[in-house]
């Protein structure tokens, strides 16, 4: 019973990851990249028409597992990318010469906490701590200045860092992978909630990173695209200064092993919704980003 | 969730912020959407938190004695989780 224009649970979404790839085996394939920490497969839809493609996206959804808009957005992509290649001669061009890497939950235990327990969870699942309280924010626990600006140290926190930098098994999945593939990786592109924003590095520091006007010129064009759609206005900036800082980010990570257009979409609302923003905003949510990851598509592949 | 509610405040100065900042460790469990926690909160920038139904005239009296400005984004959070959920079943049928 998946839907595009619905949230979906874990079972849902799993079984959506098989589905897409075996109907679309041109397109699409599956790759397992890690477990979790309570030992669910990670994977992460490989899409584009180039076996060996020179360039590529990496994209992940659901690091904070509250942020439902995020996992919806993955799916919603991957589901354009396949409907509109050979409709959309924009859509054929980028798939034709760059693949995609999609992984469309990162989190998976905080997401099936957030669907069956607790509705604002926002961390993992770990209990490696010796402290009775659960869970690791994995979006401070990438190894950039690891535990230093605005993360905490206590596992009861929010934005508890963990216990060493990659900690957490799901964060070392996506590290691991794009790791070993960092030779064709020209982006990285994290989709969080909520606040309407598309941030760059750094995160950890007011200093602005060597490509700050290019970058700063990308994330005002991918903010412009989606306000073409229906008008909303994301901020757009680097992070420490658009936002707030803190270390231990994934843009911040990727950036710093050499991926210089790394961004992070914070999607709608503002907060009258907050982390619960109602299904019927889904798709419209959706299409604007969409907009956006493919005009920064398109500038990968013509200018890089 | 029942009759959680989210609070939006602007702190206008660093005693305010301040006080934002403390008011997790005075009032537990808070938990702050945005930003992501009270180590984040600056001067002038919009603050939502959930705050359990027992903690919520805590708050208002505690925000209204330090005449912080406050607004109530979600009145009962519970509700609106229902809507939802509702929506999700009913979809599903």
């Amino acid at each position: 019973k998946h839907s595009y224009t619905k949230y979906n649970n874990w079972p849902q979404i799993y079984s959506w990851i098989t589905r897409i790839a075996r109907k679309n085996p041109e397109l699409v394939s599956r790759i397992k990249i890690g477990n979790t920490f309570e030992n669910r497969p990670i994977y992460l839809l490989k899409i584009g028409k180039q076996r060996d493609a020179k360039k590529a996206i990496f994209v992940d959804c659901g690091i904070h597992a509250r942020e439902w808009i995020s996992p919806a957005f993955c799916q919603w992509f991957v589901k354009e990318a396949i409907r509109t290649y050979g409709k959309d001669s924009s859509m054929k061009n980028i798939l034709d010469n760059m693949n995609f890497y999609i992984v469309p939950l990162v989190n998976i235990d905080g997401y099936v906490w957030s669907w069956t327990q607790d509705r604002f969870w926002r961390k993992n699942r770990s209990n490696a701590s010796s402290n009775a309280c659960v869970g690791v924010d994995l979006n401070r626990n990438f190894d950039v200045l690891w535990g230093t600006v605005d993360a905490s140290k206590n596992p009861c926190e929010e934005v508890y860092c963990g216990s060493s930098p990659e900690s957490e098994p799901e964060t070392k999945a996506v590290t691991t992978f794009i790791h070993s593939h960092l030779s064709s990786i020209k982006a990285y592109l994290t989709i969080h909630s909520y606040s309407q924003m598309v941030l760059f590095p750094y995160g950890y520091t007011y200093d602005k990173v060597p490509n700050y006007n290019t970058l700063n010129g990308l994330a005002k064009g991918a903010a412009k695209a989606i306000a073409s759609l229906y008008g909303k206005k994301y901020k757009y900036g680097a992070s420490a200064s658009t936002i707030y800082p803190s270390s231990g980010c994934s843009d911040d990570w990727a950036y710093e092993q050499g991926i210089k257009y790394s961004f992070t979409f914070e999607l709608r609302d503002k907060g009258k919704y907050g982390f619960l923003l109602p299904e019927s905003e889904i798709k419209e949510t959706c299409q604007e980003i969409m907009l956006a990851v493919k005009f920064l598509a398109n500038y990968i592949l013509n200018q890089t | 969730f029942d009759s959680a509610k989210v609070f939006r405040v602007k702190p206008q100065n660093e005693k305010q912020v301040n006080f934002m900042r403390n008011l997790a460790t005075v009032i537990q469990p808070i938990d702050f959407w945005y930003p992501d926690s009270a180590l984040q909160i600056v001067n002038q920038m919009e603050v939502d938190f959930l705050v359990s139904a027992d903690q919520t005239e805590n708050v208002e009296a505690l925000l209204k004695d330090n005449n912080i400005h406050y607004e109530i984004l979600f009145q009962n959070l519970q509700e609106d989780i229902d809507k939802q959920l509702d929506n999700k079943r009913n979809s599903t049928c």
